[in-house]
């Protein structure tokens, strides 16, 4: 595998697995081998690609039973898109993972494991917290993609956010870089949203996308039919923002 | 101390600290005693309400040193309402908790250490996961007040949100119940808001609040002024819901 990213941002809903379904989607359009891994109990990325079954398992058996990813790899309705399913019994994961070894290094393993011409990137949707999950995804990934939500709150979590990448950095990946950021909700009406996305260039500087998602309701519209929104609505402004923002990865390269 | 209120969905960014603050907010303004406890690491109900120092202590130290609650909590903007506040270091918290002795009731024991008559009513903000921080809060408290987005993913996310409470009923707290249901973020422009709505109020009966809270930006800008926004802004549309949303606490005893 050449890059794993994983995207993370502790503050809930602001995008995170609205942008590891979308841009993983349209990564596969432009002929990447995408594998998306779903590190959230909530499945959201899994019922985000429209998999409502784990006939081979879930992350639960890769992290603590060791299972091969790739047999809980499955396919989904976009050629080149797998996704690795979460399901409800990675709830209890954070408690069993406190006292088992290595315990950190849990997805990492998996990932090295991984036959390395099956895909060139892995994706990793976090949940809203920075616990062991989170933490196996920050130590497993090359980089962080964080997406900020244009609120108020959004600002306040980055600095938490930040000491824990150093920390992951100084204690468990030493290569671990903020790979991008991504603002999401953008709302050009409203101050607020304007304020925010100033203050989050003014701290990030070129890490930052140039394109901004904007709010757009086929995006939330998208996952309950399962599809990602390039088959979805691939004429949306929030489509056509997926789009351009896996253009600028790829020529970030 | 009457009534002690659990704001809980592990789903991230469904309004948890918007309702705790706006709804505790109003109760004081209706003549209660309010007390909010900030068991989220992140914050938010503590920075909204304006507060920026924790002179005496945080939840860590109530949590984990057995400080008494009464020592942390501080005064707000508001009369007759005060706040218990997080900080940074209730992430380690959840780690701590997992080995110590009877580490769901600690928060239910500092309630009950609690002088009866400094309030009326606890509102409890929890964080965007189903952990030892809101298995507290579970733990500690008569009732759940459920938020809920008007997003497809918020549903998704309330059987994981009931079986948690059921087991908590089980094991943990007998007198648990579900007190309300908040639909929140409500557009009544999409026709995805109207279908949520439709389903939750088939899921939960009369359980669910009249009052919808619509998506109004003077909710996410007043957090940024440290402010509830009965004192932000108490024409808008954001404030007036809360204020129907508190009338609608109090009618139900
Ligand atoms: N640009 C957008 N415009 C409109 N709605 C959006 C947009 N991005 C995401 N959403 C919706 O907002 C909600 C939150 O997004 P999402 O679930 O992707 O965030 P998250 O960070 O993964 O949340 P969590 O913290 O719970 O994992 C979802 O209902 C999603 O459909
Ligand atoms: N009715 C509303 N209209 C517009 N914005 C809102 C509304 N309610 C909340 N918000 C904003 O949406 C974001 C999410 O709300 P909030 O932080 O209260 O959710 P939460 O469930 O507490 O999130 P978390 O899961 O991270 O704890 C915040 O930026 C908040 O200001
Ligand atoms: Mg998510
Ligand atoms: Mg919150």
């Amino acid at each position: 595998v050449r890059t794993v990213v994983a995207i993370v941002n502790q503050k809930g809903g602001v995008g995170k697995s609205t942008t590891a379904i979308n841009l993983a989607a349209y990564l596969a359009g432009k002929g990447e081998k995408v594998l998306v891994v779903d590190m959230d109990p909530q499945a959201n990325a899994t019922s985000g690609l429209g998999v409502y079954e784990a006939p081979g398992g879930c992350m639960y058996d890769v992290l603590l039973e060791g299972k091969p990813l790739q047999e809980v790899a499955v396919t989904t309705g976009v050629d080149g898109l797998d996704v690795a399913p979460s399901s409800i019994n990675l709830v209890g994961a954070e408690v069993e993972l406190v006292s088992a070894l290595a315990r950190e290094y849990k997805l990492k393993r998996a990932l090295e494991k991984l036959p390395g011409e099956l895909y060139d990137r892995v994706l990793l949707d976090c949940p809203p917290s920075l616990d062991l999950l989170t933490l196996n995804a920050l130590t497993a990934a090359n980089e962080v993609l964080i997406p900020i939500q244009c609120e108020y709150y959004a600002l306040e979590g980055l600095t938490q956010l930040m000491r824990s990448i150093r920390m992951v950095r100084e204690e468990l990946n030493p290569d671990l870089m903020v790979g991008g950021v991504l603002l999401t909700m953008f709302d050009p009406r409203t101050n607020l949203a304007h304020q925010v996305a100033r203050e989050v260039r003014s701290f990030f500087g070129d890490r930052v996308f140039h394109t901004q998602v904007p709010r757009n309701v086929r995006l939330s519209e998208a996952p309950s039919y399962g599809l990602p929104v390039v088959l979805y609505a691939p004429k949306s402004s929030g489509a056509e923002a997926y789009a351009a923002v896996a253009e600028e990865v790829l020529n970030r390269g």
